[in-house]
């Protein structure tokens, strides 16, 4: 009963008006009104397959003998909290992001391959680190771009409906590369790490993870993954005596340093 | 700087105009060059001579004054860092976009956003006055309404000929003003040749073996009006209803009672054809399967069992250069990294 809300509304939404919006407003209005409620109710079936997914895994450990991670144990119980105008830049939960505060989070990939996901997330300003939820937690390649203002002014009015007030600070999105295996779902824990932005925090430890990070084959992606330009402001290196620099490609015709 | 911009990654670059701030052509691995123009452009919805065929709900019929450029140029912000490089442009008040090459992509991500369209009745609009509502950047406009496109342009031959999808799966060739199944005698030469792209719209240059794709991140209204251009509409606000069911024009108020702002992504793809094709159809099934995502917030002190990232300063540690001594009394700075110096140099003068 979580997914039937939805298929019958998808149902109706074949109509050629709801396709098309051409319908009379208040029509619009309902048909946005009945999706926004079937989406709420199948997230909640989202989350209880994502819980099977991860029952089955721990399943095989336990049998491996290995304990369930403290992370599945948290999946499994704490809350689950889905963003629906992050096509605004606009996110609640990540906007509120506090400094050593962490946030998991959750990307499914209902293809039947590996696909290549860039995750955008708004955030307040400040220094982000990336990590994968599982092995060693490896440091994923991240990068903070502004929101543009148009739709910074767009964002102000979500927030105003949200919680009524604008949040001045808000003006970045943390991107990053999520590598996805077929049907189902990569964690990836977000952590501030400090108050203000000064450059991204890049540690060239991740630069080389994510140039080296077994790239899935039938993508045409891999590549050389080219030392990030110096963009003025300061990039946060780690030393990295023991991973191999890779040349970066020249690309002909003029270089911007900044 | 001297010369245009070039931004993007060691397989795509995007080449920008430093007077216009437009894209002027684009880039590949092995250095070539094609030009290659993107802007935006609307059709002043039709109304004031055959009321009866409005531009509406059921009908596209744009005046006979084809399609008008939003801005010659846009102010422009490059970005670049280890995962994306980007180009904000911004247009005008109501238009503005984020061109965006990931680091190991081989397409162009065009993320637009319109609206709200202006309209005369704006301007008279008290709460709507002062921010980017104020009269100065506005081009007045007609009272019938407008409908923008985003046009991409390219010099390559196409004879006519440009390529829709139906369903995301079979492929359609299409000849501009040309039916296959009967003689077509049209008045309205835009709107004719306009049709629903579903996942992707393509033109090919044969004699070049190069395939320009386009995909949009919804189902939109897409043609190929001149040769070697591909251009899909993107948002509509009419003022006049077509008289042909819907008994209400299609000016859909957003918040304030100013119109619906509308955002999205087209992915460009362009090269040779047969990895251009293979590409389209991965994309395509991305796009369409595309992956959920939520979060969870864990309480800070839960620890998430997860060892600690390898601190910043193993190897290598930078003190002021006048306390070489004490460097020495404390092992050096390279002592636990491959660059050790070694502690005579340091004692002996750490310039």
């Amino acid at each position: 009963n979580e997914l039937e809300p939805l298929q019958e509304t998808l149902g109706i939404l074949q109509h050629h008006d709801a396709v098309t919006g051409t319908c009379k407003q208040f029509v619009n209005d309902d048909y946005s009104r009945m999706l926004a409620h079937a989406m709420k109710k199948a997230h909640h079936s989202l989350v209880t397959s994502v819980a099977k997914i991860i029952e089955h895994n721990n399943e095989q450990r336990g049998q491996q003998g290995q304990p369930m991670s403290p992370i599945d144990t948290f999946i499994m119980k704490g809350e689950h909290i889905f963003c629906s105008s992050l096509n605004a830049s606009h996110c609640q939960i990540s906007e509120k992001l506090d400094r050593f505060e962490k946030l998991l989070i959750h990307v499914y990939n209902p293809a039947s391959h590996t696909v290549q996901h860039y995750v955008q997330i708004p955030v307040r300003d400040g220094r982000y680190m990336v990590r994968e939820s599982t092995g060693p937690g490896l440091v994923v390649a991240s990068q903070q771009t502004p929101i543009p203002p148009a739709v910074l002014r767009l964002t102000s009015i979500e927030s105003r409906q949200d919680y009524g007030v604008i949040d001045p600070e808000v003006s970045k999105e943390l991107i990053f590369a999520a590598i996805l295996p077929p049907l189902t779902m990569a964690t990836y824990i977000i952590e501030k790490t400090a108050l203000s932005s000064s450059g991204n925090l890049m540690t060239s430890a991740a630069s080389s993870l994510y140039s080296s990070q077994s790239m899935p084959n039938n993508n045409n992606l891999g590549g050389q993954f080219l030392p990030p330009r110096q963009p003025g402001g300061n990039q946060f290196h780690t030393n990295a005596n023991n991973i191999q620099r890779r040349e970066s490609i020249p690309v002909s015709g003029p270089q911007l340093t900044t | 700087a001297k010369g245009d911009f070039l931004f993007g990654n060691a397989r795509i670059s995007g080449i920008i105009d430093q007077h216009t701030g437009l894209l002027k052509g684009i880039q590949f691995a092995d250095g070539r060059r094609l030009p290659f123009k993107q802007n935006f452009y609307y059709y002043d919805a039709d109304g004031k001579y055959r009321p009866e065929k409005n531009s509406g709900a059921y009908i596209f019929n744009p005046t006979d004054r084809g399609a008008q450029r939003i801005s010659p140029k846009a102010e422009i912000e490059i970005l670049r860092g280890p995962v994306v490089e980007e180009v904000h442009q911004v247009f005008s008040p109501w238009c503005s976009q984020v061109i965006r090459i990931y680091k190991h992509s081989d397409y162009i991500e065009f993320h637009w956003l319109v609206g709200p369209i202006p309209i005369q009745a704006d301007l008279n609009n008290p709460n709507l006055q002062g921010g980017t509502m104020n009269q100065a950047n506005y081009q007045p406009i007609s009272d019938n309404g407008r409908e923008v496109v985003s046009l991409y342009e390219t010099d390559m031959k196409t004879n006519g000929t440009f390529f829709t999808d139906s369903n995301g799966r079979e492929t359609i060739r299409r000849l501009r003003d040309h039916r296959s199944d009967y003689r077509l005698f049209t008045s309205e030469h835009t709107a004719s040749n306009y049709y629903p792209i579903t996942s992707w719209i393509f033109i090919r240059d044969y004699d070049r073996n190069l395939q320009l794709s386009i995909l949009p991140d919804r189902p939109q209204g897409g043609s190929s009006i001149h040769d070697g251009q591909v251009e899909l509409m993107l948002h509509r606000r009419l003022l006049q209803d077509d008289g042909l069911g819907v008994e209400e024009p299609l000016n859909e108020p957003g918040i304030d009672r100013r119109g619906l702002i509308i955002r999205g992504k087209h992915y460009l793809l362009i090269g040779p054809i047969d990895s251009v094709i293979r590409s389209t159809r991965q994309l395509s099934k991305q796009l369409h399967l595309h992956p959920v995502q939520w979060f969870q917030a864990p309480p800070v002190a839960m620890n998430l069992g997860l060892p600690a990232v390898p601190s910043s300063n193993n190897g290598l540690i930078l003190s002021s250069a006048g306390t070489s001594s004490n460097l020495a009394a404390n092992g050096g700075a390279g002592s636990s990294g491959g660059d050790s110096l070694s502690n005579s140099a340091l004692s002996g003068g750490s310039s």
